[in-house]
């Protein structure tokens, strides 16, 4: 079960490094295990680096940088073992046009394996969704679903 | 795999039958503050097993009974089915389709069931043991776990390697 | 020092009912205050039902709506001695449409008494605010203000 | 009341000197993440006396110190400085106008100055006492004090209606 981890690790520890450098565009960010006599109780420090800064604690990261941070080591864990479903939750709220471009660029590269169901305020999300829900309160107090789904078709010049 | 089918009676804001089909790909969930997109996400992990009255804002579990709404009597039930399809054969079982179905009573009793069949949790757990689903951390993300992965805290992030391994 | 807190303490009573009122277009509130030897001592409570909804403990309401109590508690403790100067740092990001525009009115008539800084990134938002200031890391790792500041001009026909 | 004018230099992502001129009304500020917004809040509060790094998301004091870029060497200092106009008399001094600034050096010595006047933080506090400024929950608001504000612990909830009283 040691090995088992420390291999699982060493995978998502790779996977980590690279997704957040898609999603920072560079920078440098690294998983390191505590050295502890026993694998299996040590913790996991997470270093994040963005471009052009100097490495600071995780704190000192903004809300929006947190967030991706956050989601780098989620996706990092899918590309070893896949969910095959992922609901998230208001997630891109606090992440600029760029940023949240970006992820929804990484969600799409993920929709071999992994199902997607993303709740959100956001336009742009809803834009780069395959079909959409809406949920109305019409009769107070009793949800609704709407079907505003529809299922995108190539745009047509 | 992925999630097909959504069926609600009687849970928190969904006093009648509520049915949602999912397909694979990117779905988008949207509507006002409070109308129930949340709750859709508790239905989900509430049926798979989620024993935690907190995780799901709640003080107990009964609490997820809908306790009705100005035209509308508070439920006697609550009950949940989601339909999975084991398309790429990673469930254990010789289904094309696994239906996951749990209620609970206003006295606290309730029911699981597997494609109708009364079972108990630990069957449900076990379908589903290194499929990924069911280590809810693993499937769900909302805005306050960002605080909790990065914290100092560490055990949460341990937990997400351990079902990874 | 007892008699002027639960003094206080009734005026923003009332004054949170009232935007609670605003903000959620009807339902009800409450702040009680628990029972105790030394009302110095006790704790504040908070209801919130929102309308046509049955009354539920607060950790039952959606993201937005608790977002909303916690800006009428604020609001409320304003009406009653305005702090001159507020700072809100993305506190819009978990408000829909419609929840959004109501705080902004509510933002509005209070500036008579209190100058708001808005940190956000939603562009209602920005439309709402007199002046714009915008902040860029052009240099990676440095900040800088870039004045977008346009002072608003009434919309000639 | 109101802030008119935010001067900083070495604070946090602000190396070079950069002034900020602020008008009474509603100002919003955007910016892409990470790009120094919420730093300039922080900026606010440390020139105000916040005296708990926890607060400006550091472990300690110095933190606030810019630490140096790719291009840029970290600063040996910090300081912010803040004027404030006195419109309506609330401050009991007889300026029209308050700068308050405060400064911190790399060996964790600093000092706080009242129109450019070194000064004790407690004479900064004397002066706003009972104006609603320096007790920051009451003037500063993020997402992260929705939770706290509404939560069972209400001591922060407290501390707010006694700042108000
Ligand atoms: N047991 C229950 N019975 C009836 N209604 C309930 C119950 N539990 C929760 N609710 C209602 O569900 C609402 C919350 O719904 P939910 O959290 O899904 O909103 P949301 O769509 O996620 O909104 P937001 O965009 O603000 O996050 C509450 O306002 C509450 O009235
Ligand atoms: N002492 C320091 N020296 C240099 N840079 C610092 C220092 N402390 C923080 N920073 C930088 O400030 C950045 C965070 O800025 P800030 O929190 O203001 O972002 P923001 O504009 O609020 O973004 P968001 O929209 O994501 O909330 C961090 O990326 C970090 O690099
Ligand atoms: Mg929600
Ligand atoms: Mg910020």
């Amino acid at each position: 079960a040691k090995d088992l981890f420390l291999e699982t690790f060493q995978k998502v520890r790779g996977n980590f490094q690279s997704v957040f450098g898609q999603l920072f565009e560079g920078g440098e960010a690294d998983l390191i295990l505590e050295e502890m006599l026993d694998p299996l109780e040590s913790k996991i420090e997470i270093f994040a680096r963005p471009r052009g800064k100097r490495l600071l604690t995780l704190s000192q990261l903004s809300g929006g940088e947190k967030a991706l941070v956050a989601i780098a080591l989620l996706f990092a864990l899918y590309l070893v073992k896949p969910s095959p479903f992922c609901i998230l939750d208001e997630v891109d709220a606090p992440l600029d046009d760029m940023n949240l471009q970006r992820f929804l660029t990484l969600v799409k590269n993920f929709t071999a394996n992994t199902q997607f169901i993303i709740i959100t305020h956001n336009k742009q999300t809803m834009d780069a969704a395959d079909i959409l829900y809406g949920v109305t309160m019409e009769e107070p107090g009793v949800s609704k679903i709407v079907s505003v789904k529809f299922e995108k078709e190539p745009v047509l010049a | 795999m992925y999630l097909s089918e959504l069926e609600i009676i009687g849970f928190k804001s969904f006093p009648k039958k509520t049915r949602l089909v999912f397909k694979a790909g990117v779905s988008a969930i949207v509507g006002p503050n409070g109308c129930g997109k949340t709750n859709l996400v508790d239905a989900i992990r509430w049926v798979l097993g989620e024993q935690r009255p907190t995780v799901l804002r709640g003080e107990r579990m009964d609490q997820v009974i809908f306790n009705g709404s100005m035209d509308q009597k508070p439920a006697g039930m609550s009950e949940v089915s989601l339909t999975i399809e084991n398309n790429k054969n990673i469930l254990p079982i010789e289904y094309q389709q696994v239906t996951i179905s749990r209620r609970v009573y206003r006295d606290g009793t309730g029911e699981y069931l597997l494609n109708g069949i009364p079972c108990r949790l630990k069957d449900i757990v076990d379908l589903f043991s290194d499929t990924g689903v069911g280590a809810f951390a693993y499937s769900v993300m909302e805005q306050s776990m960002v605080e909790s992965l990065l914290s100092e805290n560490a055990w949460e992030r341990r937990a997400l390697f351990e079902e990874a391994a």
